[in-house]
């Protein structure tokens, strides 16, 4: 990819997975942040995109990557 | 809607709040102003009452801070994370803390307060996140619209889930002012903040709010918020005695003087200042005087009057003296005829409580310009 490209990818894996972290419970559990179909990451951004009412894809859609840049409240979405 | 696991809440209904420090972005009294307005959404759709604490440990603790704030969720600046609250409980149970990187305000710009607070508070009185986009209770901050309910079906449905509806019956979110005092049983009616024949014992500004006295109990309003909290007196100041007979406040010392009989207190807060009961001669009445009706303080004109019958005195701060003999009533305030029972400021206006009736005097005028009811105040 275009070094410009790959980096605002990677800006886009770090917003998301630290949203995950806050919001959703996520633990970075020192696998590599790869997107695998069935890695937790995947698991949790589906579950919080079927929250906020967003397609189920289980990848950092333009529409996903949106509502993570948005200010909210602090408090987690899901119990814990 | 949702609930914290294992749905924790209040087992009591009227819950304390404390503010343990103000953000710069607003004046304190508009801070005061949206979290007592933000507390008045939920309890004006429950049985929850709210008491404003000034000091020591209270159920909900409201504070600002930046990033790190000795709790395990530190802030992370500007945007981002606005505030966040605890579920209730004890210890941490129930606070509110907002990130002070945040820029507060009272308007649509910025990140308006009320409303964030009005969220957080749902926390703690127990409701979680909502997934309905309508709902206070959705997790993204949305442009604050000052012309919409705030309160969504969803979020009524969540807090009456815990805590059932508000006692006003035909439920139109109208503030029931009503405490039932569960060591009052053997009092056989609380006053009715709406009935035609409600008198005053006193009435008096309070830290930009309108105190109105009646036995044992209190109703604060303040004038930017439509409905009002009834209280014990005693939640306040237990050494007061229920029936106080006047009140006024004395802004510039942050003072409130309360009568009863012939004596009288000064408070500063929900705090006796220490000296006090004293008797009334020490102000320069005579020593004939046992009691009076009722009392204000000019702040412009640094006088403070003082109301006897279809008389009064009054004490002038400047030359610090007395009246040597009272004046009739009606010669000052034309239109104000005999015994009064209550009387306060507000803006360039005296309200003056007489009976079921209650007569608007404009200062400058120097004359009475409107006949109100005595519960024009309150959201009858």
């Amino acid at each position: 990819f275009p070094a410009g490209t790959r980096q605002t990818k990677e800006e886009g894996m770090q917003l998301i997975q630290k949203y995950l972290e806050n919001y959703y419970g996520f633990k970075k559990d020192g696998e590599l942040l790869v997107w695998k179909s069935n890695n937790a990451m995947t698991q949790k951004l589906k579950e919080m995109q079927e929250f906020f009412g967003l397609e189920v894809t289980g990848k950092l859609d333009s529409a996903t990557l949106d509502l993570v840049q948005k200010r909210r409240c602090g408090l987690p979405d899901v119990a814990g | 809607f949702s609930t914290f696991a294992g749905e924790p809440k209040w087992t009591k209904q009227v819950l304390t709040y404390r503010l343990v420090n103000y953000t710069p972005d607003l004046r304190p009294a508009d801070v005061n102003a949206a979290i007592e307005k933000a507390l008045s959404v939920w309890s004006s759709v429950t049985p929850l009452r709210f008491i404003k604490k000034d000091r020591g440990d209270a159920d909900i603790l409201i504070s600002f801070a930046a990033r790190g704030h000795n709790d395990f969720i530190p802030f992370d600046g500007p945007g981002g994370s606005l505030a966040h609250a605890y579920a209730p409980g004890k210890d941490f149970g129930g606070d509110a803390h907002f990130d002070e990187d945040e820029t507060w305000t009272k308007s649509t710009e910025g990140t308006n307060l009320f409303y964030v607070a009005a969220h957080e508070f749902g926390h703690s009185l127990g409701l979680s996140h909502s997934k309905d986009p309508n709902a206070l209770m959705y997790p993204v901050y949305r442009k604050y619209d000052p012309s919409g309910l705030l309160l969504h079906q969803d979020d009524i449905a969540g807090i009456q889930y815990l805590y059932g509806p508000s006692p006003n019956t035909n439920n139109d979110q109208r503030e029931s002012t009503e405490i039932k005092d569960p060591t009052d049983s053997k009092n056989p009616a609380l006053p009715n903040s709406c009935s035609p024949n409600l008198t005053f014992d006193a009435v008096t500004s309070f830290r930009g709010e309108i105190m109105f006295f009646k036995d044992k109990h209190i109703w604060r309003k303040h004038p930017a918020v439509r409905t009002a909290d009834f209280e014990l007196i005693s939640s306040f100041w237990p050494q007061l005695p229920p029936g106080v007979d006047a009140a006024y406040e004395i802004p510039e010392k942050d003072e409130m003087v309360i009568f009863k009989g012939n004596e009288f207190w000064v408070v500063r807060g929900d705090t006796i200042l220490s000296g006090y009961p004293q008797k009334l001669y020490t102000l320069g009445f005579l020593k004939d005087v046992t009691k009076i009706d009722a009392a204000f303080h000019n702040r412009n004109e640094g006088k403070t009057y003082y109301f006897i019958a279809d008389k009064f005195w009054s004490y002038d701060k400047r030359s610090q003296s007395m009246d040597r003999k009272p004046l009739l009533i009606r010669d000052a305030f034309p239109g104000i005829n005999g015994k009064i029972d209550a009387v306060f400021q507000h803006e360039n206006f005296l309200y003056f409580f007489s009976g079921r009736k209650q007569f608007e005097f404009d200062l400058d005028k120097k004359r009475v310009t409107r006949f109100l009811k005595t519960n024009f105040w309150f959201p009858c």
